[in-house]
Protein backbone atom coordinates (compact mmCIF):
# COMPACT_ATOMS: atom_id res chain seq x y z
CA UNK A 1 0.00 0.00 0.00
CA UNK A 2 1.67 3.66 -0.62
CA UNK A 3 -0.49 6.88 0.23
CA UNK A 4 0.42 11.05 0.30
CA UNK A 5 -1.19 13.62 2.22
CA UNK A 6 -0.56 17.16 1.34
CA UNK A 7 -1.51 21.02 2.52
CA UNK A 8 -1.49 23.38 -0.50
CA UNK A 9 -0.74 27.69 -0.50
CA UNK A 10 -4.62 27.37 -0.11
CA UNK A 11 -5.29 25.69 2.89
CA UNK A 12 -6.64 22.74 1.50
CA UNK A 13 -5.47 19.33 2.23
CA UNK A 14 -6.25 15.99 0.31
CA UNK A 15 -5.44 12.00 0.82
CA UNK A 16 -4.74 9.57 -1.80
CA UNK A 17 -4.13 6.24 -1.32
CA UNK A 18 -3.14 3.12 -3.50
CA UNK A 19 -2.94 -0.44 -3.16
CA UNK A 20 -2.54 -4.21 -4.33
CA UNK A 21 -4.27 -5.60 -1.14
CA UNK A 22 -2.83 -8.83 0.27
CA UNK A 23 -0.78 -11.64 -1.08
CA UNK A 24 -3.05 -14.81 -1.80
CA UNK A 25 -6.06 -12.62 -1.50
CA UNK A 26 -9.68 -14.69 -2.27
CA UNK A 27 -13.11 -13.68 -2.12
CA UNK A 28 -13.02 -10.35 -3.99
CA UNK A 29 -11.24 -9.25 -0.49
CA UNK A 30 -10.95 -5.25 -0.18
CA UNK A 31 -8.87 -3.88 2.57
CA UNK A 32 -9.37 -0.28 3.96
CA UNK A 33 -7.70 1.61 1.44
CA UNK A 34 -10.22 2.32 -0.70
CA UNK A 35 -12.70 2.87 1.77
CA UNK A 36 -13.66 6.97 2.51
CA UNK A 37 -13.24 7.00 6.11
CA UNK A 38 -10.92 4.07 6.47
CA UNK A 39 -7.79 4.04 4.57
CA UNK A 40 -8.40 7.62 3.37
CA UNK A 41 -9.90 10.99 4.59
CA UNK A 42 -9.36 14.27 3.52
CA UNK A 43 -11.38 17.54 5.68
CA UNK A 44 -9.98 21.23 5.98
CA UNK A 45 -11.83 21.49 8.66
CA UNK A 46 -9.75 18.98 10.85
CA UNK A 47 -7.12 16.41 8.61
CA UNK A 48 -6.01 14.59 5.69
CA UNK A 49 -5.20 11.25 6.64
CA UNK A 50 -3.61 7.86 4.39
CA UNK A 51 -3.39 4.74 6.23
CA UNK A 52 -1.42 1.40 5.36
CA UNK A 53 -1.41 -2.34 7.49
CA UNK A 54 -3.95 -4.75 8.39
CA UNK A 55 -6.95 -3.67 6.18
CA UNK A 56 -9.45 -5.91 8.52
CA UNK A 57 -8.25 -3.65 11.76
CA UNK A 58 -8.77 -0.74 9.84
CA UNK A 59 -12.09 -0.70 8.88
CA UNK A 60 -13.42 -1.78 12.37
CA UNK A 61 -11.31 0.84 13.82
CA UNK A 62 -12.65 3.55 11.32
CA UNK A 63 -9.12 4.65 11.35
CA UNK A 64 -8.78 7.97 9.66
CA UNK A 65 -12.14 9.52 9.79
CA UNK A 66 -12.10 8.27 14.03
CA UNK A 67 -8.42 10.66 13.67
CA UNK A 68 -10.28 13.57 12.08
CA UNK A 69 -12.79 13.13 14.39
CA UNK A 70 -10.49 13.65 17.30
CA UNK A 71 -8.97 16.48 16.28
CA UNK A 72 -12.06 18.56 14.70
CA UNK A 73 -14.92 17.17 18.43
CA UNK A 74 -12.32 17.09 20.65
CA UNK A 75 -9.48 19.65 20.22
CA UNK A 76 -6.47 16.67 20.11
CA UNK A 77 -3.42 17.68 18.15
CA UNK A 78 -2.86 15.57 15.06
CA UNK A 79 0.01 13.79 16.15
CA UNK A 80 -1.56 13.03 19.64
CA UNK A 81 -5.27 11.36 17.82
CA UNK A 82 -2.84 9.83 15.88
CA UNK A 83 -1.00 8.15 18.34
CA UNK A 84 -3.76 7.63 20.38
CA UNK A 85 -5.42 5.56 17.44
CA UNK A 86 -2.71 3.55 16.00
CA UNK A 87 -0.86 3.01 19.23
CA UNK A 88 -4.24 2.26 21.08
CA UNK A 89 -7.16 1.20 19.76
CA UNK A 90 -5.94 -0.26 16.81
CA UNK A 91 -2.99 -2.13 18.26
CA UNK A 92 -5.38 -3.45 21.37
CA UNK A 93 -7.13 -4.88 18.89
CA UNK A 94 -4.26 -6.62 17.22
CA UNK A 95 -4.13 -4.38 14.11
CA UNK A 96 -0.66 -3.86 13.13
CA UNK A 97 0.51 -0.76 10.14
CA UNK A 98 0.63 3.34 10.53
CA UNK A 99 -1.00 6.33 9.10
CA UNK A 100 0.39 9.94 7.86
CA UNK A 101 -1.56 12.76 8.27
CA UNK A 102 -1.63 16.96 7.84
CA UNK A 103 -3.33 19.54 9.27
CA UNK A 104 -4.91 22.34 7.46
CA UNK A 105 -2.41 24.43 9.86
CA UNK A 106 0.68 22.09 8.49
CA UNK A 107 0.97 19.84 11.27
CA UNK A 108 2.55 16.36 10.00
CA UNK A 109 2.17 13.40 11.67
CA UNK A 110 3.73 9.88 11.06
CA UNK A 111 2.56 7.15 13.50
CA UNK A 112 2.84 3.68 13.09
CA UNK A 113 2.95 0.22 15.73
CA UNK A 114 5.46 -1.94 13.45
CA UNK A 115 8.71 -2.02 12.83
CA UNK A 116 9.18 0.06 10.09
CA UNK A 117 7.09 1.69 7.36
CA UNK A 118 8.21 3.21 4.19
CA UNK A 119 7.88 7.33 4.64
CA UNK A 120 9.01 10.25 3.04
CA UNK A 121 7.93 14.10 4.39
CA UNK A 122 9.03 17.89 4.30
CA UNK A 123 9.46 19.02 7.38
CA UNK A 124 7.99 22.53 8.39
CA UNK A 125 11.45 24.28 7.63
CA UNK A 126 11.45 22.60 4.26
CA UNK A 127 13.36 20.27 4.95
CA UNK A 128 12.82 16.71 3.29
CA UNK A 129 13.31 12.91 4.90
CA UNK A 130 12.88 9.67 4.31
CA UNK A 131 13.12 6.71 6.59
CA UNK A 132 12.60 3.26 5.95
CA UNK A 133 12.75 1.33 9.95
CA UNK A 134 11.21 2.78 13.23
CA UNK A 135 14.74 3.89 14.50
CA UNK A 136 15.50 6.06 11.52
CA UNK B 1 4.05 35.43 4.92
CA UNK B 2 2.78 32.56 2.43
CA UNK B 3 0.73 30.16 3.63
CA UNK B 4 2.54 27.25 5.06
CA UNK B 5 2.58 23.74 2.77
CA UNK B 6 2.87 19.92 3.78
CA UNK B 7 3.09 16.58 2.21
CA UNK B 8 3.90 13.49 3.64
CA UNK B 9 3.85 9.71 1.91
CA UNK B 10 4.15 6.16 2.88
CA UNK B 11 4.95 3.28 0.67
CA UNK B 12 3.93 0.16 3.08
CA UNK B 13 4.22 -0.72 6.48
CA UNK B 14 5.14 -3.73 8.06
CA UNK B 15 7.44 -6.44 9.45
CA UNK B 16 10.75 -4.33 8.63
CA UNK B 17 13.36 -4.98 10.90
CA UNK B 18 17.26 -3.91 9.77
CA UNK B 19 18.83 -6.79 7.88
CA UNK B 20 16.30 -7.89 5.94
CA UNK B 21 17.01 -5.74 3.08
CA UNK B 22 19.93 -5.13 1.65
CA UNK B 23 21.96 -1.63 1.69
CA UNK B 24 21.22 -1.41 -1.69
CA UNK B 25 17.69 -2.05 -1.39
CA UNK B 26 17.40 0.72 1.27
CA UNK B 27 19.02 3.31 -1.45
CA UNK B 28 17.26 2.01 -4.25
CA UNK B 29 13.90 2.88 -1.75
CA UNK B 30 15.10 5.70 -0.06
CA UNK B 31 15.49 7.21 -3.70
CA UNK B 32 12.04 6.10 -4.70
CA UNK B 33 10.50 7.66 -1.84
CA UNK B 34 12.52 10.97 -2.60
CA UNK B 35 11.31 11.05 -5.88
CA UNK B 36 7.46 10.86 -5.38
CA UNK B 37 8.08 13.30 -2.47
CA UNK B 38 9.46 15.54 -5.13
CA UNK B 39 7.01 15.36 -7.61
CA UNK B 40 4.09 16.27 -5.33
CA UNK B 41 6.20 18.93 -3.27
CA UNK B 42 7.28 20.57 -6.85
CA UNK B 43 3.57 21.08 -7.58
CA UNK B 44 2.74 22.38 -3.93
CA UNK B 45 5.76 25.28 -4.48
CA UNK B 46 4.24 26.31 -8.02
CA UNK B 47 0.71 26.82 -6.15
CA UNK B 48 -0.92 23.67 -7.33
CA UNK B 49 -3.74 22.02 -5.12
CA UNK B 50 -3.28 19.44 -2.69
CA UNK B 51 -5.24 17.12 -4.89
CA UNK B 52 -2.90 16.72 -7.60
CA UNK B 53 0.03 16.93 -4.90
CA UNK B 54 -1.07 13.87 -3.73
CA UNK B 55 -2.03 12.07 -7.41
CA UNK B 56 1.55 13.06 -8.44
CA UNK B 57 2.98 11.58 -5.40
CA UNK B 58 0.89 8.16 -5.58
CA UNK B 59 1.87 7.75 -9.57
CA UNK B 60 5.57 8.01 -8.41
CA UNK B 61 5.21 5.22 -5.59
CA UNK B 62 2.60 2.96 -8.50
CA UNK B 63 5.39 3.23 -10.86
CA UNK B 64 7.69 1.84 -8.11
CA UNK B 65 8.19 -2.23 -8.38
CA UNK B 66 9.02 -1.99 -4.66
CA UNK B 67 5.81 -1.08 -3.52
CA UNK B 68 2.29 -2.50 -3.00
CA UNK B 69 0.76 -0.72 -5.86
CA UNK B 70 0.16 -0.14 -9.65
CA UNK B 71 3.80 -1.90 -10.83
CA UNK B 72 4.69 -4.18 -7.92
CA UNK B 73 1.47 -5.17 -6.46
CA UNK B 74 0.77 -8.33 -4.62
CA UNK B 75 -0.84 -11.39 -6.38
CA UNK B 76 -4.57 -12.78 -5.43
CA UNK B 77 -4.64 -16.21 -5.07
CA UNK B 78 -5.65 -16.74 -8.60
CA UNK B 79 -2.25 -15.77 -9.18
CA UNK B 80 -3.57 -11.81 -11.16
CA UNK B 81 -3.94 -8.33 -9.15
CA UNK B 82 -7.01 -6.59 -7.87
CA UNK B 83 -6.14 -2.94 -7.34
CA UNK B 84 -7.76 -0.78 -4.81
CA UNK B 85 -7.35 3.11 -4.50
CA UNK B 86 -9.25 6.78 -3.21
CA UNK B 87 -8.73 10.03 -3.20
CA UNK B 88 -10.07 12.90 -1.30
CA UNK B 89 -10.40 16.65 -1.15
CA UNK B 90 -10.65 18.02 2.44
CA UNK B 91 -11.87 21.56 0.43
CA UNK B 92 -15.47 20.20 -0.11
CA UNK B 93 -14.95 16.27 0.57
CA UNK B 94 -15.23 15.38 -2.71
CA UNK B 95 -14.04 11.43 -3.22
CA UNK B 96 -13.53 8.88 -5.28
CA UNK B 97 -12.18 5.25 -5.22
CA UNK B 98 -12.21 1.99 -6.73
CA UNK B 99 -11.71 -1.10 -5.77
CA UNK B 100 -11.28 -4.76 -7.55
CA UNK B 101 -10.15 -3.07 -10.57
CA UNK B 102 -7.62 -4.91 -13.24
CA UNK B 103 -6.49 -2.81 -16.06
CA UNK B 104 -5.59 0.81 -15.32
CA UNK B 105 -1.85 1.55 -15.28
CA UNK B 106 -2.31 3.88 -12.62
CA UNK B 107 -5.03 3.18 -10.04
CA UNK B 108 -5.34 6.58 -8.66
CA UNK B 109 -5.84 8.28 -11.44
CA UNK B 110 -9.12 5.69 -11.66
CA UNK B 111 -10.02 7.30 -8.48
CA UNK B 112 -9.73 10.92 -9.78
CA UNK B 113 -11.48 9.59 -12.66
CA UNK B 114 -14.31 8.65 -10.49
CA UNK B 115 -14.41 11.55 -8.50
CA UNK B 116 -14.59 13.80 -11.39
CA UNK B 117 -16.19 11.84 -13.98
CA UNK B 118 -18.86 9.91 -12.22
CA UNK B 119 -21.46 10.94 -9.71
CA UNK B 120 -20.75 8.18 -7.17
CA UNK B 121 -17.93 7.84 -4.78
CA UNK B 122 -16.62 4.45 -4.87
CA UNK B 123 -17.19 2.03 -7.93
CA UNK B 124 -15.54 -2.18 -7.50
CA UNK B 125 -15.36 -4.99 -9.66
CA UNK B 126 -16.15 -5.34 -13.06
CA UNK B 127 -18.71 -2.39 -13.25
CA UNK B 128 -15.34 -0.24 -12.00
CA UNK B 129 -13.47 -1.82 -15.05
CA UNK B 130 -16.50 -0.79 -17.03
CA UNK B 131 -16.33 2.52 -16.38
CA UNK B 132 -12.82 3.03 -16.51
CA UNK B 133 -13.18 1.57 -20.45
CA UNK B 134 -14.73 4.76 -21.23
CA UNK B 135 -12.10 6.92 -19.23
CA UNK B 136 -8.76 8.47 -20.84
CA UNK B 137 -6.73 6.72 -18.99
CA UNK B 138 -3.93 4.33 -19.66
CA UNK B 139 -4.82 0.59 -20.22
CA UNK B 140 -2.32 -2.25 -19.12
CA UNK B 141 -3.07 -6.25 -19.39
CA UNK B 142 -2.94 -7.58 -16.00
CA UNK B 143 -0.06 -9.20 -16.06
CA UNK B 144 1.95 -6.13 -16.18
CA UNK B 145 1.55 -5.08 -12.50
CA UNK B 146 3.60 -8.27 -12.60
CA UNK B 147 7.15 -8.88 -10.93
CA UNK B 148 9.36 -11.66 -9.73
CA UNK B 149 9.46 -10.40 -6.10
CA UNK B 150 5.97 -10.59 -5.96
CA UNK B 151 5.79 -14.13 -7.65
CA UNK B 152 8.21 -15.77 -5.20
CA UNK B 153 5.73 -14.20 -2.10
CA UNK B 154 2.84 -15.62 -3.93
CA UNK B 155 3.91 -18.85 -4.47
CA UNK B 156 5.79 -18.90 -0.65
CA UNK B 157 2.17 -17.97 0.61
CA UNK B 158 -0.17 -20.76 -1.21
CA UNK B 159 2.80 -23.29 0.28
CA UNK B 160 2.36 -21.50 3.87
CA UNK B 161 -1.39 -20.39 3.74
CA UNK B 162 -0.77 -18.45 7.20
CA UNK B 163 2.11 -15.78 6.62
CA UNK B 164 1.65 -13.46 4.13
CA UNK B 165 4.81 -10.75 2.91
CA UNK B 166 3.28 -7.28 2.06
CA UNK B 167 6.30 -5.68 1.79
CA UNK B 168 9.43 -6.31 -0.03
CA UNK B 169 11.56 -8.15 2.48
CA UNK B 170 9.48 -8.38 5.18
CA UNK B 171 7.39 -11.19 5.91
CA UNK B 172 4.28 -10.62 8.24
CA UNK B 173 1.34 -12.68 9.94
CA UNK B 174 -2.32 -11.31 8.04
CA UNK B 175 -4.89 -13.03 7.38
CA UNK B 176 -7.36 -11.81 4.36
Amino acid sequence: TVGAVALDRHGHVAAATSTGGITNKRYGRVGDSPLIGTGTWADDRSAAISATGHGEYFIRTVVAHNIASRVLLAGETLNTACDTVVSGELKTMGGNGGVIAVSPSGETALSFNTPGMYRAWRDEQGGLHTAIYAED
Amino acid sequence: MANPIAIALHGGAGVLTPGLLTPEDETTIHEALLRALKAGLTLLEQDGSSLDAVQAAVVELEECPWFNAGKGAVFTHTGDHELDAAIMHGANREAGAVAGIHFVRNPILAARAVLEHSEHVLLAGAGADAFLATQDLEKVPNDWYDTDLRRRQWQTQLQAPDSVSLEPGGVDKKFG
